[in-house]
């Protein structure tokens, strides 16, 4: 459901270029659990962001089901990451003047099929199993980091994207409260068949992952196509 | 060297009033190596920033040294945090047009005791310890998340304050890097005798620390007081 095909990505860094990713190919089946792991600085948000469509590789292709993504214009880039992908950053980007509640709507809003009932039913669902009904009016500002990341995970899940790319969501979470994340996601992938890829430095998540890859200085480590199990 | 007294916090949100602290009493003694631990949202940043004296409590008082804090003027408060204290916060905070190497020297750019050579010795030794010193000339957003986060240790361990108050600062960090930071801190807390204060969700800094107080719901489990070992 996703392929990464000999991505590379650079920077512009003054009049010198350093190489974030070297020659990445990645192969991710329909329904995996996959957990991307490695150091600080070793590529892993760089390689989500190329994933999530909000990055275009240097050289490479990325494809999402079998459309090449380079080749979309960016209103078809924009629809496509609205229908079919979550994103929860590892800095959150919660929208400052939103309350949590309206953080967590906002993805939704221009979805027509979802009623206005359903909608706001969903919002209170995700709201809830993330432990933040109660904190539903709050704007970020009025939140703690561990509860922010909370609203940024509730917001990629209530749209039930067939994709759920996760940059670290339980960097700022007290092993409780991450447990209980992961539970829900791992719940969800096994329920509804959503494709779930971490970037995480937490040994749980790498532990529940169907599958793990390893990165280091930008390059894969094994051949990133799928083996099965 | 720290004490905190029946302290509670407030926040206003729309006509109602939030209690982030309820009563909390704490004393650490000079050269401890201290975490606050609890679940997300249990009071732990509101707390540090308290002690940080970049926020004021809404009752008790707080003490620095032997000085109460509420009583100092806003200039003798900046003083007192730039000669005495060091702040890792849980979302770095820092200045985006600067490199890393220059966030790093911007708290020593006041104190004039520092020489201009001394000064960029230690920023060259900060760096290098959390392993950035090929990153120096990066900007914030020309960095990963854990980057960030260890050019914010730097920053605050290049002053060689009294007090280090870290707010969950190994969060974004691989385990590798997590313990590497870890270790330099309990290395400079032995043998300057520098206070160190977590906010933490890592069981490794609970099993470094000296003592761990648990927070829950905004109040501490019991008495805060020191005891001995
Ligand atoms: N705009 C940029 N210009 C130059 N270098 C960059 C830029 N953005 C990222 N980098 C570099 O690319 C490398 C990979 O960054 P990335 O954010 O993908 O790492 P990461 O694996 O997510 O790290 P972490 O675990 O710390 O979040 C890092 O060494 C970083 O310094
Ligand atoms: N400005 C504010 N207005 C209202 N409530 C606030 C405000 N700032 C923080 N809070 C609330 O105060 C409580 C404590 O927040 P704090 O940031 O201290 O938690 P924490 O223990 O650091 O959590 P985490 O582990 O998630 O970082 C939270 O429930 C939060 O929602
Ligand atoms: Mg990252
Ligand atoms: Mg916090």
């Amino acid at each position: 459901v996703v392929r990464v095909d000999h991505v590379s990505k650079d920077y512009r860094l003054g009049r010198q270029t350093f190489r974030a990713l070297h020659d990445v190919s990645l192969a991710v089946a329909k329904g995996r659990f996959l957990a991307i792991a490695g150091p600080s600085g070793s590529g892993k948000s760089t390689l989500l962001n190329l994933i999530g469509c909000i990055d275009t590789p240097t050289e490479g292709q990325v494809y999402i089901g079998k459309e090449e993504v380079g080749r979309k214009t960016p209103d078809e880039l924009a629809d496509l990451r609205a229908s079919a992908l979550g994103f929860i950053f590892q800095t959150f980007n919660l929208l400052p003047v939103l309350s949590a509640r309206e953080n967590v709507e906002y993805p939704l809003l221009h979805r027509k099929e979802i009623s206005r009932k359903e909608r706001r039913d969903r919002v209170d669902h995700y709201l809830g199993v993330v432990g933040l009904s109660r904190y539903a009016h709050h704007r970020p500002n009025e939140l703690s980091g561990g509860q922010r990341q909370r609203v940024a995970i509730a917001r990629a899940l209530a749209g039930s994207p067939a994709i759920v790319l996760a940059d670290e969501p339980t960097a700022n979470l007290d092993s409780k409260t991450g447990e209980g994340v992961l539970r829900l996601m791992k719940k969800i992938n096994e329920s509804e068949g959503t494709t779930f890829i971490f970037s995480t430095h937490d040994f749980r998540v790498m532990e529940m992952a169907d599958r793990v890859v390893n990165i280091s200085d930008g390059r894969l480590a094994g051949t990133g196509k799928e083996e099965t199990g």
